[in-house]
């Protein structure tokens, strides 16, 4: 017998831990580390703070002397701004919630990573996520477990004191399996020292031993900035949510006291008393007394509706009745001015306009060609596009190949300096190259690609080792199914008589965007658009040349030499 | 500035959709196409129906003579159960909404396969989706839309017309690429009559031209059923909503009327009543009553409260206020009868009897042993489980070796005559061998890997080719990094005598679980549980050994020819 039933995220996420990449204890253990190391370095750039990060794991004192897999508690804090302490509740015990849900480059963006270590953590011993966020003088401690059916928080308990200092510090008990899943903690830490030279990051192990990175420069890249959306990744939601937004969400009930004052309390009969005050009515009282006239609404009864939006082809209204959550829709009737006035609110801006304020590095010029190419015309009012409209200008937007490259001040790349004073930190190499490719974009997403090239010194091994790198997040899971690792296969190495399989040579790859196309949300390794797989291919190659030339030249100096 | 925000599952996998499958207008078409051939599916095997799924894509009126990638329109028409028209709107319009949570084989699993394609539809064309369930003598017809932000439907228009016959329709528009997709659209609809060989399949293209399998087989299998988990897969969140569930949601405000009668209206004083009375009140009015009483709640008042759980280790309630969702906790006052009462209640079955109550194949002996191995006794009642004896007891669970093998009543192989006559039908070979392993688990999830070896005949190209299938479903894509090829890969087929990259060679694995350890939500390609991976191993030796039997006769005959 089919009986429906709807899940939670947390209740998805739960039975479907593995896309998440919480498979089994080694892996587990790995990515609670790296999701609360990630989110200390998202909190630390975002506010302009040098990152202290420290990272320790411990066996719990019940599985003292056990074998592996067994409880460990991984602790990581952080010296960042830290959270209000009312916004941890949620920020930990709840599903897709979040801060990075804007068009702007960090490490983060599902809403997801911190809870679900909390959920494995739970899951495999029953045990609270331990949270404390210092700030303003004071220290709040949650102690937090989940309802994962409900996908909500459980307090056990709160507490605050007051405290010095500034950061936040997360703390989670898990099965986990640290002598399988060392090696990648360790490496995860060193090559995020890499990738942040601005910031100290320290490991220590449930052994006792401990590996510790200092900062190698002081000046920390620009915080990134939000931008509007490139008009080539516009898709029809995407599109018809801009003008929605443009034209307004007409809250009525806002205007509810205004309305009382400058309307009802001077007459019972709202038309006539509208009609005479109409000029000293402000704009939103406008708005307000006229769609309580459209929808035969009492002045009292105004909060039990949101209105979802107006018509302005059909005529009418569509509204929300709070009470049951049913929609609703209702003709405008013919009474003016009220029917005039909610159709230019809801006419909105002309589509230039439009096109202007919404869209990143679009000016009048630009929005002009554009419009001649798809065909349309700047001055229509863009409530007044029609269904087809609206997607044939998504989709001429798709196609048009006038618009000027994104803007990138909504990323923040390592830079050429810090990315080489990184590698050379690391691998002591006899050489390096490094190159970062101009500002591009896929569907509409600005990225930047960066990449470095280091041979012989302190490399060991033979052959070309990647390491792959994603908004400063080094990725060490799945290398044969990412994009870099096509690239660098498919480069003819034995044209700049480069060794691909003999020589010691290391490849660093980063690519950083608004929106990383990861292909799982374990954030392991990233689709092949072609825009970023172009951009790879030059940089590598490039770098190639780079390397080429630096093996003629010793190849000629210890030919001299022998002479 | 951090503004914190929640989004919604639609609102997640709209903005990630290429988690899903849904990433490219190539893919996207092609991905619509099986989500509702994989529903229809589903529907027919669980009804015991023999199933004839239709498929058409045809351009839109509005793309006519346009070139890919443009507007198509997908149709899938089943003669399945159909849906009870008022579960139409959420089953299409809400993500994460469905019937296949339980632990029973079917194709879909999440709870979102065919809400997403009808996004895609919307955000690339903006046209609804058309939705007709014909059933009980009438047709009624949705013509819907999704509120992707909130998760929820949008009904554009619903109507109903008298209508013999029985089945589902679903219609989809959205901008496709069929010049690319074209060939993958082929090979699933040919693949998905392999391995249905009892299904009428049949694909209508833009074109006008149609590909149609009829069914080889009137026998269905058997619907497999629901069963109850296997104990080795727990893990202690399950457990311990297995206890939940066992000692009972107890729902106060369901015996409101019953306290009534049988206690309020016979006095004021709640307490004295209810301790004279006791003896005839029933079991839920005693439970009602004495949470009354421990809560200091009216009789009034009962329907404000929701009584999450009694914990009787600390002798407490714990309890939410419904108005505003806040938790809350109450310690339980020392009055009798009711505090021993809502204790015993609390209490629960005793572990033995809640052992072989809530696992599959655990009867009392199996429960008697594992107690031993986990040292715990099976008298404790499950109530009074500590949260440490609950981890405990999940992670001897995961360790204990005695449990017997999981029922397969919940799975539905093809079987080997299925499977051989699918194969033949298919590539008419020269020679076929089939196998069926015996029923395995992963982490508590049954599985069975059936397999088949064609050579030779029909067969083109050189070398193996391999044809992956999951619950029925065939996997197209990813094929490198699916656990089927690393098996495949592994193999040295030299031994066997036979040519792996010279032969016509195909090979078909099947595997078929309550759960498919995919690896994205796109269901392309599984991960290497090493369960699942000695299961395939063994099968394909066996097959390997077959054919190897067949070629050294096949020479043997051609040697005797010659002499
Ligand atoms: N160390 C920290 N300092 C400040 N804020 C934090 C910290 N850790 C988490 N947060 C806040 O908690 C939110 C939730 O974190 P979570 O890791 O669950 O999701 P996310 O980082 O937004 O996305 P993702 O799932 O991709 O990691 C973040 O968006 C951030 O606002
Ligand atoms: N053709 C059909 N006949 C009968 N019921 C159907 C049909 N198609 C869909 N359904 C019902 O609608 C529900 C939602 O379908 P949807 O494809 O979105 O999710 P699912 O099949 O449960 O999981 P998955 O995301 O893995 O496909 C199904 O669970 C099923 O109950
Ligand atoms: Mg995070
Ligand atoms: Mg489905």
């Amino acid at each position: 017998m089919s009986t429906f039933m709807e899940i939670s995220p947390s209740e998805f996420f739960y039975r479907n831990r593995d896309l998440a990449g919480f498979s089994n204890p080694t892996r587990a253990l790995y990515m609670t580390v790296r999701e609360l190391v990630e989110n200390s370095l998202d909190a630390c750039d975002s506010s302009g703070i040098l990152p202290e990060v420290s990272v320790s794991i411990r066996e719990h004192d019940d599985a003292q002397g056990m074998p592996d897999p067994k409880q460990y508690t991984v602790s990581v804090r952080d010296n960042g701004p830290a959270i209000d302490p009312e916004h941890v509740p949620l920020a930990f015990g709840k599903v897709l919630y979040g801060t990075k849900f804007t068009l702007r480059q960090s490490r983060g963006m599902f809403g997801l990573g911190a809870t679900m270590a909390i959920l494995y953590g739970q899951i495999t011993t029953n045990r609270p996520a331990v949270i404390r966020t210092v700030r303003d003088g004071y220290m709040h401690e949650y102690v937090m477990m989940l309802d994962i059916q409900r996908n909500k928080p459980i307090i056990l308990s709160k507490s605050s004191d007051a405290r010095d200092g500034r950061g936040l510090e997360v703390s989670i008990t898990l099965v986990g399996d640290y002598s399988k899943a060392q090696q990648k903690v360790r490496d995860y830490i060193a090559q995020t020292a890499l990738i942040t030279p601005y910031a100290d990051i320290m490991l220590e192990e449930p052994s006792g031993s401990s590996l510790s990175f200092r900062r190698i420069m002081d000046r920390m890249p620009n915080p990134p900035v939000e931008v509007k959306p490139h008009p080539a990744g516009i898709d029809v939601e995407t599109l018809r949510r801009l003008i929605q937004n443009e034209i307004g969400s007409i809250a009525m009930h806002e205007a509810k006291e205004r309305l009382i004052r400058e309307v009802a309390r001077h007459g019972d009969d709202l038309v006539g008393v509208a009609r005479e005050r109409w000029d000293r009515l402000s704009k939103d009282v406008r708005t307000a007394v006229s769609l309580l006239i459209m929808l035969d609404l009492k002045v009292e009864d105004m909060d039990k509706v949101r209105i979802d939006r107006i018509d302005p082809l059909a005529g009418e209204v569509h509204y929300t009745l709070l009470l049951d959550g049913e929609y609703a829709t209702a003709r405008m009737k013919d009474i003016e001015p009220f029917r005039s006035h909610l159709l230019s609110i809801a006419m909105g801006d002309t589509l230039l306009s439009f096109l202007v304020k919404n869209f990143q590095r679009v000016g009048a010029s630009t929005a002009k060609r554009f419009l001649e190419y798809a065909g349309m015309d700047g001055g229509k009012r863009i409530g007044m596009l029609s269904n087809d409209e609206i997607v044939r200008l998504a989709d001429a937007m798709q196609r048009h190949s006038g618009f000027l490259p994104p803007d990138a001040t909504c990323l923040s790349p390592i830079g050429g300096d810090a990315l080489e004073a990184g590698i050379r930190s690391i691998f002591k190499p006899e050489f390096v190259a490094v190159v970062q490719r101009p500002a591009s974009a896929y569907s509409g997403f600005p990225f930047i690609v960066e990449a470095g090239i280091a041979y012989g010194g302190g490399i060991e091994g033979k052959g070309i080792r990647l390491y792959r790198f994603a908004n400063k997040i080094p990725l060490l899971y799945d290398e044969g199914s990412d994009v870099a690792w096509k690239v660098i296969d498919e480069i003819d190495w034995a044209r700049y008589k480069v060794s691909a399989d003999e020589m010691p040579i290391a490849i660093v790859t980063h690519i950083c965007s608004t929106r990383i196309p990861y292909k799982t949300v374990g954030k392991e390794y990233i689709a092949d658009r072609p825009e970023i797989e172009y951009e790879l291919k030059n940089a590598i190659r490039f770098l190639a040349r780079r390397l080429s030339i630096h093996l003629s030249r010793k190849g000629n100096l210890a030919m001299a030499r022998k002479r």
